[in-house]
């Protein structure tokens, strides 16, 4: 493992945390998409079919474990938690689960690797991942006022993305063998989609003010 | 390793 993975796999759990803490200690989800996470606890459930037939490593197997506990909790808190909902802004939060569900699991059913079961969903789950953020995109745009965490919590992802397209390259001159364009192509497409949002947060950032994105 | 690219990731 290198450093890029290791930073990327930190930033991505980190993300995560400050998403629950922030539900957890302060009650709320406000500003948060319900959509976006139900998409990522797909994207994790569809990604890790393997982790009880393969195994890689134990840091492998605990991240998995955490990242698809964690999705599920914030998709149960949004859901069920008795004053979490009631923050929960429905109105705001419209996009459509559907025009991306359906999209990558027909892309991933026609482009793949190898046509099994596992590996399509695999497939998909990339594919579903690159552009599960955006719905939350679409609910910050629509806002506007972002608070500090969402705002971090994106930041964070965004930086995850980042980070593995680093990891990436230095695999791709330091191992052989490792070529995968999927996955290429479908990790620089989700890591262009931050590409507007960071132009906003480093300005924000930069002249010390209120991260606000355009109308 | 046998792992498949990219299989070893998150």
């Amino acid at each position: 493992m290198n450093i890029f993975r290791l930073a990327g796999d930190m930033t991505h759990l980190f993300s995560v945390l400050v998403l629950l803490l922030k539900i957890h200690t302060i009650k709320s989800c406000a500003g948060i998409s319900l959509k976006t996470q139900e998409l990522y606890a797909l994207v994790f459930t569809t990604r890790y079919l393997d982790i009880f037939t393969d195994f890689i490593s134990l840091y492998n197997t605990v991240m998995k474990l955490i990242f698809l506990g964690s999705s599920f909790s914030i998709v149960w808190y949004i859901r069920r938690h008795k004053i979490v909902r009631r923050s929960y802004d429905k109105d705001q939060d419209t996009f459509r689960h559907y025009f991306l569900v359906i999209p990558c699991l027909v892309l991933a059913v026609f482009i793949n690797h190898k046509f099994t079961f596992k590996e399509v969903m695999w497939t998909f789950s990339l594919y579903l991942e690159a552009v599960a953020i955006l719905p939350q995109l679409v609910l910050l745009q629509r806002t506007r006022n972002i608070d500090n965490l969402t705002g971090q919590y994106v930041f964070l992802l965004g930086a995850y993305r980042a980070l593995y397209i680093l990891n990436w390259i230095y695999r791709h001159f330091t191992e052989p063998h490792y070529v995968h364009w999927i996955t290429w192509i479908a990790g620089v497409v989700q890591t262009l989609l931050y590409a507007d949002f960071f132009y906003y947060y480093f300005q924000s950032w930069k002249n010390n003010e209120k991260l606000q994105l355009p109308a | 390793t046998t792992t498949e690219p990219g299989k070893d990731e998150l």
